[in-house]
């Protein structure tokens, strides 16, 4: 078993805390993964420059660690239909980061959303996120983004969501709330997911706040 | 999986030999989602003289190392020996796994892939 001797030390190295279990929930892998792992991965990358190890360079921020974490926890509770008021059902998605160790630095959270629209019609679609503290309610909005044609919706969180420069929360709970603007209809989420990369102090230098 | 003479006969100098790293053999091959295994090879060899002096193209030899191979040439020493063989120059690769959260995670790992060996 992995938990003893030297595979143990090893996982650890390999900073794996804990022993992974042998049968994991298999599940596609993100198309995004795929291409950043190539994109990274000397063999295949055969570029002629070295690749810089504390840096994701398609995503073009500092990091030796890149996480697709998907939601944990989709529900959605009817507000208004948009046929009367304007607003759309109202979505909590939940995240679990604890699996991120408290000294790794975020330096990118994005939020992936895909949203299953009933009509053609997407102008002027916009999503606003919110945190869910515990009790329920959404705190502030704290940003508002459009939804580009051709979804899949996403937003940046780092500095609002997501504290840079700290250590991530254990738990992320969002709410969203989609706001149809000219389009008189609604979506529906079929999946949201994070896209977390972090940096470890440990092995990369933390990089310098821009002055 | 090593190079077939490994084991026993006459080593040779000091250079990188082949070694095959499959995540299946030890087992992580289920939650490891790429790569399935990958070259990490090692260091075997003597570091006796003149194979201690480093050819044309390769890293200046390690003065101390080419003492010390003098020095076990001239009057060999127990306990001393000639210098050893050992990496001198390491490449990183990627891993794209599962971890216990069903994440899917990409993580580099320095000094994993020995490019070249060297006596020290």
């Amino acid at each position: 078993p992995a938990s003893l001797g030297p595979a143990a030390a090893l996982l650890q190295v390999l900073g794996l805390p804990e022993t992974p279990r042998s049968v994991p929930t298999l599940r596609p892998v993100p198309p995004v993964m795929w291409r950043l792992f190539r994109s990274r991965n000397p063999q295949e990358a055969r570029v002629g420059r070295p690749l810089k190890p504390c840096h994701v360079e398609e995503l073009g921020v500092a990091g030796n660690i890149v996480r697709h974490i998907p939601d944990s926890g989709l529900s959605s509770r009817i507000i208004q239909p948009a046929r009367t008021s304007g607003l759309c059902p109202e979505w909590t998605v939940v995240f679990d980061l604890s699996s991120v160790e408290p000294i790794e630095r975020p330096t990118r959270a994005r939020l992936e959303l895909r949203l299953e629209a009933e009509s053609e019609d997407t102008r002027g679609w916009e999503l606003s996120v919110a945190l869910l503290a515990e009790a329920e309610h959404p705190g502030p909005e704290l940003l508002r983004v459009q939804a580009p044609p051709g979804l899949p919706l996403r937003a940046d969180l780092l500095g609002t969501a997501v504290a840079a420069n700290a250590s991530v929360p254990r738990t992320l709970r969002l709410a969203l709330a989609l706001h149809p603007g000219a389009a008189a209809t609604c979506g529906r989420l079929a999946e949201a997911s994070l896209l977390l990369v972090t940096l470890d102090p440990r092995l990369c230098p933390l990089p310098r706040s821009r002055r | 999986h090593t190079e077939p003479r490994v084991g026993g006969g006459p080593v040779g100098t000091c250079r990188t030999r082949r070694l095959h790293v499959s995540f299946r053999e030890v087992g992580w091959h289920r939650w490891v989602i790429a790569p399935r295994g990958f070259l990490a090879n090692f260091c075997q060899g003597t570091c006796a003289l003149p194979e201690t002096l480093r050819g044309p193209g390769g890293p200046p030899a390690l003065n101390h190392a080419v003492l010390r191979a003098l020095m076990h040439a001239a009057a060999p020493t127990p306990g001393v020996g000639s210098p050893c063989c050992v990496p001198e120059r390491l490449s990183p690769i990627s891993v794209l796994f599962f971890d216990n959260s069903d994440n899917v995670v990409l993580r580099h790992y320095e000094d994993m892939v020995v490019d070249e060996c060297g006596c020290r």
